[in-house]
């Protein structure tokens, strides 16, 4: 563990809580992509299927536990609930997910590290969670202005990943055999796709005015 | 070693 993963396992967290307060504050999920929030329930599922069998430490274990029970109450939340379902905007979240999902497997069964079960779901975590944001993305530009809550939920988000990319760099550079090529292009790829988020987000913070993405 | 096939990320 290095203080880049740890710094990005954390904003992970915080962008989970964020989402948490907004639609238990606000009762409302206006402006969340409940089509993201179903990929990234796919991607802890598909990613943790070693949860019992792998034991690594209690911190990944608890993580591990708190990314999937968090990912589903989210999903539920927007499904299930009745005050929140009610906010839900399915004319607006119309992005076609499950084409990400069928892509996401296919490029898995080619390129994996060990074409096993285990390995084949875990590539394919990698490279659904790298296109997860794509429907929330589509949403904001959609919906015009953005929600305070919102808008710091996606920029943990696509921050904790970013942090990853560090991480990386200070693995390769301190482990002699560490190579993680389909994690670090799937990264790189993911934090890529916040760019022009992120620039629109460091606009509205430096003039102190409401975030908009440009439709 | 053998290439850390073990997934100690999240």
């Amino acid at each position: 563990m290095n203080i880049f993963r740890l710094a990005g396992d954390m904003t992970h967290l915080l962008s989970i809580l964020v989402l948490l307060l907004k639609i238990y504050a606000t009762k409302s999920c206006s402006g969340v992509s409940r089509k993201t929030q179903e990929l990234y329930a796919i991607v802890f599922l598909a990613r943790y299927l070693d949860l019992f069998t792998d034991f690594i430490s209690v911190y990944n274990t608890f993580m591990k536990i708190v990314f999937i029970a968090s990912s589903l109450a989210i999903v539920w939340c927007i499904r299930v609930h009745p005050m929140v379902k009610r906010s839900y905007d399915k004319d607006l979240d119309t992005f076609r997910h499950y084409l990400l999902v069928a892509a996401s497997f296919l490029l898995a069964l080619f390129l994996h590290e060990k074409f096993t079960f285990l390995e084949i779901f875990w590539a394919f975590s990698i490279y659904l969670e790298a296109v997860a944001i794509l429907p929330q993305l589509v949403l904001l530009q959609r919906s015009g202005n953005v929600d305070n809550l919102t808008g710091q939920y996606v920029f943990f988000l696509g921050a904790y990943r970013g942090l990853y990319i560090l991480n990386w760099i200070y693995r390769y550079l301190t482990e002699p055999r560490f190579t993680r090529w389909i994690a670090c292009v799937s990264g790189v790829v993911q934090t890529a796709l916040y760019a022009d988020f992120f620039y629109y987000y460091f606009i509205s913070w430096k003039n102190n005015s409401k975030l908009k993405l440009p439709a | 070693g053998p290439l850390s096939s073990t997934k100690d990320e999240l």
